[in-house]
């Protein structure tokens, strides 16, 4: 119900000099997209980073093909809960974790695998209840955060390369929900974790201990921030931050993305870049003639670059170092953008439709 | 940033963390 009109500004022609469409991935019997991601795929010897896509009632597995195409190699049908997420496990091959629930946050995690043995197709559930949060860890492990009552349990699960639930950590928890984790990048045992009211908390994850050691405020006028990403860097912690409320004109006040450093022995922090929604947007009407804020939607970040889609259904790219946008997709003709994702590796980007069908760009 | 903004900086921050913190 958007009447879409993009206005020449800042932005002119970086869509065509940064991001580059390579093919699309068309799914005929998809009803509705849910979420888009990527994994790798190994058979016969060749591992290949393929893509899955997600309808609230099925997953589907597609392996790259000649000539930029892509040839759906397997869907997996799922029961009548919704799924709502897919959950991609770094460095793992053949597995991909599925995130199910009636309402936007999770009650169970089925595992879909592969296995070359047996050349069969599987899925089997990780784990039930009141999941808040979910994150794919390196060496194949889950960490969740899940509610029973007034308790609150975070959990790093290890998976078995048959998908089965090895072993079970459980880390100390903070007294308010957990609603998103980040591992801080070359720490295996560090990981860090947003709260609901806006803290960030880190824990030391080994086969020994799940310390909780320190929560750091981000402060109030950020308010929902989700890590996205964490990386330790002479002797501070950088976290990467989205802040879903995010909207235009407020561009200082409240940006889409930023980089803080931490001090974690000290608990201070200092903003080091933000990056605000791009400009030359205002004036936006819907088709009854009412106006409406640009506001970021959700997004991801992979290494220096975040992508997000926007009200207006177009998706924006940023450079988190140089702190600016840098490309922006308008809604297609079609349709509105819904999902964008970055690719686990190459400098790749999966825009998603509603109607399922993804783009692969080139960045 | 400045070591009198952010207080004391350890390089070894985890490993001093995870040393101090309550089993």
């Amino acid at each position: 119900d958007v009447a879409e009109q993009l206005t020449p500004g800042l932005l002119d022609g970086l869509e065509e000099e940064s991001l580059q469409l390579v093919s699309k991935l068309k799914d005929s019997s998809s009803s509705c997209a849910v979420d888009v991601s990527t994994m790798w795929w190994e058979a016969a010897g060749s591992r290949e980073l393929c893509v899955v896509t997600a309808s609230e009632s099925s997953v589907s597995l597609w392996k790259p093909l000649a000539s930029d195409r892509w040839g759906r190699v397997y869907t997996w049908q799922l029961g009548e809960v919704p799924v709502i997420q897919i959950v991609s496990l770094p460095d793992t091959c053949n597995l991909v974790c599925i995130a199910l629930g009636d309402l936007e946050i999770g009650e169970m995690r089925w595992l879909l695998l592969y296995s070359s043995e047996s050349d069969s197709f599987g899925q089997s559930l990780v784990k039930a209840g009141n999941i808040k949060a979910v994150l794919g860890l390196k060496d194949r492990r889950l960490v969740s955060s899940s509610r029973t009552g007034q308790e609150q349990q975070v959990e790093v699960v290890s998976l078995s390369e048959t998908g089965r639930s090895k072993d079970g950590q459980t880390l100390m928890p903070p007294e308010e929900t957990v609603l998103a984790f980040a591992e801080v990048e070359g720490m295996r045992e560090a990981l860090v974790g947003t709260t609901a009211v806006n803290s960030i908390v880190v824990w030391s994850v080994n086969v020994k201990t799940g310390q909780l050691l320190k929560k750091m405020h981000v402060g109030y006028s950020y308010p929902a921030s989700v890590c996205h990403r964490a990386y330790s860097d002479s002797g501070l912690l950088f976290v990467v931050l989205s802040h879903p409320h995010a909207k235009e004109s407020e561009s200082c006040g409240n940006p889409a993305f930023r980089v803080i450093a931490f001090n974690p022995k000290t608990a201070r922090s200092t903003g080091v870049m933000f990056s605000s929604l791009p400009p030359g947007h205002a004036g936006r009407q819907r088709c009854d003639g009412s106006a409406y804020d640009l506001r970021y939607l959700e997004g991801d970040v992979k290494d220096a670059s975040a992508a997000a889609v926007l009200t207006s259904g177009a998706i924006a790219v940023w450079d988190l170092l140089l702190g600016r946008c840098t490309a922006l997709l308008p809604p297609d003709p079609e349709g509105s953008w819904a999902l964008a994702r970055w690719a686990t590796t190459s400098a790749c980007l999966l825009a998603g439709q509603r109607d399922g069908t993804v783009y692969v760009y080139r960045y | 940033c400045s070591e009198s903004d952010l207080g004391p900086i350890s390089l070894n921050w985890f490993e001093e963390l995870s040393a101090e913190a309550p089993p």
